[in-house]
């Protein structure tokens, strides 16, 4: 729904906003390498959405905390400038949980986010026409 | 700042871009004029114009809010998680997750704090999302617009030199940037271009 400010959302629907539909990894703090945890399949298909477990593995994760996970989980730390442990530290789970764009932060297996920035520094000395290239070595 | 693989971009001949909102979402012109000013400030910094149109089937860039599996593989997940999402240039395909609490703020201004966490500033979400339209992917860099996720009940409407830098790589700068934007950006032009020439700062 549509609100003209913050307080005229109706008090119940505050509540059901609330009830994150990603709340639930919090209950994962503290799992690492090596744990079996009911239910960590579903923090797998998170992270394969955004792009952090290749699409082209099957979807029908186990609740292994494997080396998939791992790597995945610290991909994301790198990409958010979290501490990168490759554990589920409370801190990363609460970034995990925030409402975010659906658009994957890791396009065909290839993370820029973290080191996008290009390499080349183009100089503009006009709106238009030929432009001033350099190159950083 | 970051591209999609490929770097795609709107090409030279089709620089003024036209955007719609899906028919069936009914929306007032209050929501209508949000994505206006978001429309805006990215206008302001590349040559690039957005012009309202009312016919969806034909326009650059098709706007609608749906709730979960709308028909692109993508299926939105009900209040906060996913809010939205926006596809690499020339698709133009602009989707929000109906089942947010969207704030319409009106009271147009620059980043602060919403007074509930469980509202989602509209406007912000959709400065970020025309990054995408326009070919930017996610940055790292936390007050960028393109960053991924946003604090519930946060607007942050204001692009920093990571967005305006990222996206001049792929269109140019505005011949009318001057390294300054106006804020608030006109809330009632029908023609969204960037020249509303108003001083401002990054």
């Amino acid at each position: 729904g549509f609100y003209p400010n913050s307080s005229a959302i109706p008090p119940d629907l505050r509540r059901n906003a609330t009830e994150n539909v990603w709340n639930s990894f919090m209950n994962f703090t503290g799992c690492h390498a090596g744990m079996k945890v009911n239910g960590l399949y579903k923090l797998k298909q998170y992270f394969q959405h955004f792009g952090y477990i290749r699409q082209t593995l099957p979807k029908n994760f186990t609740d292994d905390f494997d080396d998939i996970l791992k790597n995945a989980v610290e991909t994301y730390q790198r990409n958010f400038h979290l501490n990168i442990t490759g554990e589920l530290d409370e801190l990363t789970l609460k970034h995990v949980v925030m409402p975010r764009c659906g658009v994957p932060d890791i396009v065909n297996g290839t993370s820029t986010m973290h080191n996008g920035r290009r390499r080349t520094y183009e100089v503009s000395f006009s709106g238009k026409g030929p432009r001033f290239h350099a190159v950083k070595r | 700042y970051s591209f999609f693989p490929g770097e795609p971009r709107w090409p030279e001949r089709n620089r003024d871009l036209t955007y719609a909102f899906d028919p069936r979402n009914s929306l007032t012109e209050e929501v209508k004029s949000v994505f206006s000013r978001a429309f805006v400030r990215w206008a302001e910094v590349i040559p690039v114009t957005f012009t309202r149109v009312e016919v969806f089937s034909i326009s650059d860039i098709r706007i609608g809010f749906y709730s979960g599996d709308h028909g692109d593989g993508e299926p939105f997940d009900g209040v906060m998680g996913t809010l939205a999402h926006a596809f690499s240039p020339p698709n133009g395909h602009f989707h929000l997750d109906g089942d947010e609490n969207w704030i319409v703020s009106g009271d147009v201004g620059g980043d602060r704090l919403l007074s509930v966490t469980a509202a989602v500033d509209l406007e912000s979400v959709a400065v970020h999302e025309i990054g995408h339209l326009l070919g930017l992917g996610h940055s790292s860099v936390q007050d960028s617009i393109m960053y991924p996720t946003i604090t519930t009940g946060r607007r942050k409407v204001d692009l920093t030199s990571d967005d305006v830098e990222g996206v001049q790589y792929l269109y140019g700068p505005n011949p009318n940037f001057n390294g300054s934007r106006s804020t608030p950006p006109p809330s009632t032009q029908q023609r969204d271009t960037g020249d509303s020439g108003a001083a401002g700062g990054i």
